[in-house]
């Protein structure tokens, strides 16, 4: 069989000019990783694993480092990860404080008989996996602490749109 | 929202799918990306799905799920994840967007918002993409 990766930085109803040549640097980077795991031998789901962990490593996307921002002015993160081999999968839900939701969704499905863990419970498994607890402050960007505050500015003045914010 | 659909050598598919949500989003709101068949499916019987755009239209339809019944039902992966995005379109007004890999290796990105960057990477080559 033929190896191959996709990734994705997420569906945008506008992207500035100037975030464009970013963006396309790091869904290729992150291809990049996933291919170079499958050409080793590694699985599907190696790979899947390793690309989107890159893309919560860049500050560009939203997730992970770079998520966006809550009415609180927090990061709560989703996660969930699947293998088509059997079927089994893993997820979390509202994680805060941790670097790569990815890798504790993959935990989930590995270390536990369950699918998906939410926010306190997923922070308490975190931790009990050793996964290491950093600063929520670590995970905002300015740009993100701007687009909020813009947002509650708008939102204060019209409606709020859900379709204009696609996540 | 980021995500990432493969194939290995041995045929098997895999996904993964992370987010950190809408901005301005409610406390304690939850979209598709954790929701094994909204935010991604992997069965490699069939292929590998991850979703990306209004969450709560993408669990309405189960998005990813929805393209590999398409996919079951002898659709090309393209115009299955055409079909889906359209019907999630035209019946919940969601927009989003999809990566697709069959257990043929056969591949398709899908969007029906401006943009959506993605990538791929097959036979040594990588492609990429980001508006429609």
């Amino acid at each position: 069989m033929n190896p191959v990766v996709l990734v994705h930085g997420g569906a945008s109803s506008e992207i500035p000019q100037d975030l464009e040549e970013r963006l396309r640097q790091g869904v290729v980077r992150a291809a990049t990783a996933g291919y170079k795991v499958l050409k080793e031998g590694g699985r599907a789901l190696d790979a899947v694993e390793a690309a989107v962990t890159i893309l919560e490593d860049d500050p560009e996307f939203n997730a992970g480092h770079g998520a966006v921002l809550n009415a609180e002015g927090t990061v709560e993160m989703d996660a969930s990860i699947m293998d088509g081999r059997d079927l089994s999968s893993g997820a979390v839900c509202a994680a805060r404080c941790i670097a790569n939701p990815i890798q504790l969704a993959r935990l989930v499905m590995e270390k536990t008989p369950h699918c998906l863990l939410t926010s306190h419970g997923a922070a308490k498994f975190a931790c009990a996996m050793g996964v290491p607890v950093i600063p929520g402050e670590q995970l905002i960007t300015e740009r993100n602490r701007q687009d909020l505050e813009k947002e509650k500015q708008k939102t204060d003045a019209e409606t709020p749109s859900p379709q204009k914010n696609q996540g | 929202t980021v995500g990432a659909v493969a194939l290995d050598s041995n045929g098997d598919v895999a996904y993964a799918t992370s987010t950190g949500g809408l901005m301005n989003k409610m406390v304690g709101r939850v979209g598709d990306s954790p929701c094994v068949g909204s935010g991604g499916y992997a069965d490699s019987a069939m292929g590998a799905v991850s979703s990306t755009g209004h969450g709560e239209s993408i669990l309405k339809v189960n998005l990813a799920r929805l393209i590999l019944f398409h996919v079951q039902q002898g659709k090309a992966v393209g115009e299955a994840a055409d079909t889906a995005l359209g019907y999630m379109k035209s019946k919940v007004k969601g927009e989003g967007g999809v990566i697709v890999v069959s257990n043929a290796g056969d591949w398709a990105a899908k969007w029906t918002t401006e943009s959506m960057p993605w990538a791929a990477a097959q036979d040594g080559k990588v492609h990429f993409g980001l508006h429609r």
